[in-house]
């Protein structure tokens, strides 16, 4: 989900 | 995680390299502004503090260890132990300007208003002008030294293959964030007289020199 992605990505 | 993901994290931490090396190897921070050091580390701290709080996975927390690490680091050898090398005669950006506008927009436009998400949507913010107090500095010189323009690319080149990375994913994924998108295009857009430069200069093996 985007909560996922945003701690995904640097 | 796709090419231009891969390739934009490379170029980052590549960038951050760089600035450390030349600073190392010349024992001088002579041509950089210890004012866009400052918001980096500050960027790097107020975005990563879910380090505390998510695990996703050993590269992204390595990163983002390395990502902090390398900011201090800078911090401490530009205003500690190189600090007679400093040229803060240059260095005059107010980045008051940057941070009042920067911390309203995030207390304003966000996608939740809690504190971790609120200092996470401020660094993506303050990211996309981070540079400017360098740009400012090269301006006002004048030039910018090759190795100092190689940082600058590396640097930019990271949020151009970023969007890169994002325009992948809306695509293949349906992923799409407008925060990070828009920061993320301010940031390239900033980039992009420099980019010029450095490839009609820079890459022909003369000095990043601005025109009088």
């Amino acid at each position: 989900d985007d909560a996922a992605d945003k701690h995904d990505e640097l | 995680m796709n090419i231009f993901r891969l390739a934009g994290d490379i170029a980052h931490l590549l960038a951050v390299i760089i600035l450390l090396l030349k600073i190392w190897k010349s024992r001088s921070c002579a041509g950089i502004s210890g004012r866009s050091q400052l918001l980096f580390a500050i960027v790097y701290t107020t975005r990563y503090l879910d380090l505390l709080t998510n695990f996703v996975s050993i590269y992204n927390s390595v990163m983002k260890v390395v990502f902090i690490a390398a900011s201090y680091a800078t911090l401490y050898l530009m205003y500690m132990k190189f600090k007679a090398t400093y040229d803060h005669n240059h260095d005059t950006f107010r980045i008051e300007f940057l941070l009042i506008p920067v911390t309203a927009l995030a207390l304003l436009v966000n996608h939740e208003f809690s504190v971790l998400e609120i200092l996470w949507t401020f660094s993506i913010y303050l990211e996309s002008v981070a540079i400017l107090p360098q740009l400012f500095m090269v301006s006002k010189t004048g030039e910018a030294e090759s190795i100092t323009s190689h940082y600058l690319f590396a640097l930019g080149s990271y949020r151009a293959l970023y969007l890169l990375n994002w325009i992948y994913r809306y695509y293949f994924e349906g992923f799409f964030d407008p925060i990070a998108v828009v920061a993320g295009v301010v940031q390239t857009v900033l980039y992009c007289d420099f980019f010029y430069l450095y490839i009609t200069k820079v890459l022909k093996g003369k000095k990043l020199s601005l025109p009088a």
